[in-house]
């Protein structure tokens, strides 16, 4: 049997991932900076961000246990920081 | 936390219960809002009163969807709640997604456990990193009965309110860490090859052969064991593990809880045996021995029965290892003993302890 590739990984959770940074780690979805460079890329700042947090490898990538980990059930307070 | 000066600038705090869920009688929901309110004042000036109508600073509601805060609900799991940070107006309301199965047992979702979360938002606590808090932002496994409010949540919720009047200030359990050269393990036990060390409300599971290991509420992989085990250990022939706490024993098939909790004396305790240290299956000798203050026992697993003429003193049957051992397993022809954060390589060919190391030596610090 072919293992399923990292692609398969990141294609198929991408837009679940998408949603959980915007949700919880304020990734905002417009004004994204031109380039290449990994640095530039907000979801995979958000995404190290995320798997800092957690106490995860920060690979800046959806890897198995970072999707895991967002699929685990929680808690919803993304007011907290901008409500005033 | 949020600056002190975005905290509630009152100890008075009022709360209404605007609506119910249907997941569970109102008594039990009122309870358990009340309960998780009680986490927060037993460690603070903080009180909460109930209102029935008017104002009040935190209201409490259970909606779905989109329920017009900018912060729709999802549907079932994902999103179990949310909180607003304190405040006029809508600071301090607390939502419930109501298309979650709200329970007051250990059923997923616990909404006592919920709720003082919710609650610690609602007083102004950002998440947490530490796994074992409260304010950790993933819903716990853990047993909602013995519930103690971590020291982590204690330090950051007196760092907004100050301390509890009660002269005896409360303190909370800490999130073990693996390298922490002082840690001392309840139990350890294998299984299927792994090896699990139980340290109050978690088990670290690690592979020997090296790896990454995980730190896990130990309800989260077997929802009817409590915390605080006494003992485990695994018996290959049969392929059951069991695990001990007081008087009462729990039989694990794999990560499923095959039977328990029995008595001790279905093992053939005496009746005055209240609790076992430790406990550890020989593999060779198809013995497992069960440690109990200065004496052990050894149980035959073929003829399910006590062997004859025990408990024996342990000085006399290991000999160099001393009374009231913490924890034991047994790891390729070797009995690892545990005492504080002391571990002891015991040989029992040559009845000798090998080497002494620290307890924690498995975890690749």
């Amino acid at each position: 049997f072919p293992a399923a590739s990292q692609e398969d990984l990141e294609s198929k959770y991408a837009k679940m991932a998408q949603k959980y940074l915007e949700r919880f780690y304020d990734l905002k979805t417009t004004g994204r900076p031109v380039g290449r460079n990994k640095n530039n890329n907000p979801f995979v700042k958000k995404l190290e961000e995320m798997q800092e947090f957690f106490g995860l490898e920060v690979t800046g990538k959806l890897d198995e246990k970072t999707v895991e980990m967002m699929e685990k059930p929680r808690c919803g307070v993304q007011d907290i920081g901008e409500y005033n | 936390t949020v600056p002190k000066s975005s905290a509630w600038q009152k100890n008075d705090i009022t709360y209404k219960i605007v609506n119910f869920t249907p997941d569970m009688p109102r008594a039990d929901v009122e309870s358990s809002i009340k309960r998780a309110f009680k986490v927060w004042s037993d460690v603070t000036p903080l009180t909460f009163t109930r209102v029935y109508q008017g104002d009040c600073d935190i209201e409490i509601q259970f909606v779905t969807g989109d329920h017009k805060d900018n912060s729709p609900f999802d549907g079932p799991n994902g999103v179990l709640a949310h909180a607003f940070q304190p405040g006029p107006n809508i600071g301090g309301d607390t939502h419930f997604d109501d298309d979650e199965t709200f329970t007051k047992n250990s059923q997923q979702y616990n909404l006592f456990l919920v709720a003082a979360h919710e609650f610690g938002h609602a007083l102004g606590l950002h998440h947490s990193t530490d796994e074992g808090a409260l304010m950790y932002p993933n819903y716990p496994n853990t047993d909602p009965d013995s519930f103690r409010l971590p020291q982590d949540d204690i330090n950051g919720i007196q760092s907004l309110y100050g301390k509890s009047s009660n002269p005896i200030q409360p303190t909370g359990p800490s999130t073990p860490t693996k390298c922490d050269p002082n840690i001392a393990f309840d139990a350890v036990m294998t299984l299927r090859g792994e090896l699990f060390f139980f340290v109050n409300r978690f088990v670290l599971r690690i592979n020997p052969r090296g790896g990454e290991s995980d730190l896990i509420f130990i309800q989260t992989l077997w929802p009817s064991v409590p915390s605080d085990i006494d003992a485990a250990y695994e018996n290959p022939l049969t392929g059951e593990n069991l695990v001990f706490k007081g008087n009462k024993y729990w039989n694990l098939d794999g990560f499923d809880v095959s039977q328990g909790p029995r008595s001790l004396t279905k093992l053939g305790f005496p009746k005055n045996v209240k609790k076992i240290d430790a406990a550890v299956h020989v593999e060779n000798l198809g013995k497992t021995y069960f440690f109990v203050k200065n004496k052990y026992y050894s149980y035959d697993e073929d003829k399910q029965a006590m062997d004859e003429g025990f408990p024996k003193f342990i000085a006399k049957g290991f000999p160099g290892m001393t009374p009231d051992i913490d924890a034991v397993f047994y790891y390729r022809g070797l009995l690892y003993f545990f005492q504080d954060s002391v571990q002891y390589e015991y040989n029992m060919d040559s009845k000798r302890i090998q080497q002494v190391l620290r307890s924690n030596s498995w975890m690749g610090c």
